[in-house]
C-alpha cells in the first residue's frame, strides 16, 4: 500500500459517501444522473465477484464491501425511494448505456493475449469481467457529465462528487506509477490506457471546476 | 491469476 493507493481509496470513498450523504439527507437526487450510478454499480459487482473467493485483507474486503453497498443503495434511492425518485429529471439523463456497455464487454473479449477461447475456464470468465470492470468505469461518467452540460446548473456537492471520483483515477495512475518504479509491479498496459482514458475525460470538468473556484463564482459549464 | 489492476488494488 502506498500513500497514492490510499489517498485514492480515500477520494474514491469521498466521493460515494458525499452523494448518498447528499441524497439521504435532502431527500434529493436532482442533477444526478442514474445511468451513471447504474453503470458504477456494474462496474464493482463486475470487479468484485472474486470477493469471497480471494482474500487479500480486512482494509481490502471492508472497502469493497463499503463499494458495493453504497452504488447499490444510491441506484435503490434513485429507482425506489418514494421521495428522492421524484426529484431524477429522467428526461435530462438520455444516455443509453448500452452504447457504453456493449464496446467494453468486446473489448474485453477481445483484448486479453492470455487466453485463446478454447480454455473457457472460470479463471476466463473472471479476467474478462475484471477488463471489462475496468474498461466501464473509464466510461461511466460519461452520462453524468452530459446531464450536468444539459442541465448547466450544477450544484457543488454534485460538483464535489465528480471532482472527487476524476481526483481518484488520477491519484491512481500515481500510484501505478509508483509500484511501476519500486516493486516491480506492472499494470496491463489497457489498464494504464483506461486510466488515462478516464482522467482524460475530467480534464476540461477539472479545469472548469479550477476556475469557478478560483473566481470564486458558480460553476457554469459550457453547452 | 494476474489481474488487469493489480490484485491488491480496488
Amino acid at each position: 500500500m502506498n500513500i497514492f493507493r490510499l489517498a485514492g481509496d480515500m477520494t474514491h470513498l469521498l466521493s460515494v459517501l458525499v452523494l448518498l450523504l447528499k441524497i439521504h439527507t435532502i431527500k434529493s437526487c436532482a442533477g444526478i444522473s442514474l445511468k451513471t450510478q447504474e453503470l458504477y454499480a456494474v462496474v464493482f459487482a463486475t470487479r468484485y465477484l472474486d470477493i469471497f473467493t480471494s482474500y487479500i485483507s480486512p482494509y481490502n474486503t471492508m472497502m469493497k464491501l463499503i463499494f458495493l453497498g453504497s452504488s447499490f443503495s444510491i441506484v435503490w434511492y434513485m429507482r425506489y425511494h418514494k421521495i428522492v425518485r421524484r426529484s431524477y429529471d429522467k428526461d435530462q439523463d438520455t444516455f443509453r448505456p448500452y452504447i457504453l456497455m456493449l464496446p467494453c464487454l468486446i473489448l474485453a473479449l477481445l483484448i486479453n493475449e492470455k487466453f485463446t477461447f478454447k480454455e473457457i475456464s472460470t479463471s476466463f470468465f473472471l479476467f474478462v469481467m475484471w477488463t471489462f470492470s475496468l474498461y466501464l468505469e473509464a466510461v461511466a461518467i460519461l452520462p453524468q457529465l452530459v446531464m450536468l452540460q444539459r442541465t448547466r446548473n450544477i450544484d457543488n456537492l454534485t460538483g464535489q462528487y465528480v471532482f472527487l471520483l476524476g481526483a481518484y483515477r488520477a491519484l491512481y495512475i500515481l500510484n501505478w506509477i509508483y509500484r511501476y518504479f519500486t516493486e516491480e509491479h506492472f499494470v496491463h498496459w489497457i489498464t494504464w490506457i483506461s486510466g488515462l482514458v478516464q482522467t482524460l475525460l475530467y480534464a476540461d470538468f477539472f479545469y472548469y471546476y479550477f476556475q469557478s473556484w478560483k473566481n470564486n463564482v458558480k460553476l457554469q459549464l459550457p453547452a | 491469476q494476474e489481474q488487469p489492476q493489480g490484485h491488491d488494488e480496488l
